[in-house]
């Protein structure tokens, strides 16, 4: 679980240095990252009503503070606004939002509105990423950053698989049935990415994904 | 609350 904290805590580093370094945000979707802000903020609720450790709450608040400074930059920085492929990333999220608010308000653990809230950013999580991996297909060199850091959100979730694994092996009752599934798709929709990953890194080329 | 039970992951 730490090694998937950690590739997830990094790839969102690995997106800061790229933008910051190059003021550009060419690659990158938009879209995924306000997906991605909604998924924490809608997921981390909690963030002042329940405690877990020091960890968990640095980590829900850097998570959510960093979404929101990607989506500042490539939405009002005057240099890296102006790189943003806004006719390229044109995935329509309406798609993933509201069927996973509605399968949210259908299959979830309590009726509550904290409940909905937390198992529908389960589920957008899932399909948070495809806006950023229709945005890579149609584009060609994609630069070693943006790669990067789609590998290391995928293998975030990919780790987490054998978090859970473990768990379930060692703890007592330990069940999570709605996150398990939705990480495992999670993980599967990166598959086809990480083999074209895994083949470009082998031939030391950079990325392109077949259309 | 039993510890699974609580949502301690992220």
């Amino acid at each position: 679980r730490e090694a998937g904290d950690m590739t997830h805590l990094f790839s969102i580093i690995v997106l800061l240095l790229k933008i910051n370094a190059t003021k550009s945000c060419s690659g990158v979707s938009l879209k995924t990252q306000e997906l991605y802000l909604l998924v924490f903020v809608t997921r981390y609720l909690d963030l002042f009503q329940s405690y877990i450790s020091l960890y968990n709450s640095c980590m829900k608040f850097i998570f959510i503070v960093s979404s929101g400074c990607i989506i500042g930059y490539m939405r009002k920085h005057k240099v890296v606004s102006q790189t943003y492929d806004a006719e390229q990333d044109t995935f329509r999220v309406a798609f993933l939002v509201w069927p996973s608010f509605l399968l949210a308000a259908v299959i979830n653990q309590k009726l509550s509105v904290m409940e909905i809230l937390w198992t529908f950013s389960i589920y957008l999580e899932s399909v948070a990423i495809l806006p950023q991996l229709v945005l890579l297909q149609r584009t060609k060199n994609v630069d070693n950053l943006t790669s990067n850091y789609v590998f290391l959100l995928g293998s975030y979730r990919g780790l987490y698989l054998l978090n859970w694994i473990y768990r379930c092996l060692t703890e007592e009752g330990y069940r999570q049935w709605i996150v398990w599934i939705s990480g495992l798709l999670q993980t599967a929709i990166y598959c086809d990415f990480f083999y074209y990953y895994l083949k470009s890194w082998r031939k030391n080329e950079r990325l392109s994904l077949p259309s | 609350l039993k510890r699974h039970q609580v949502k301690d992951e992220l």
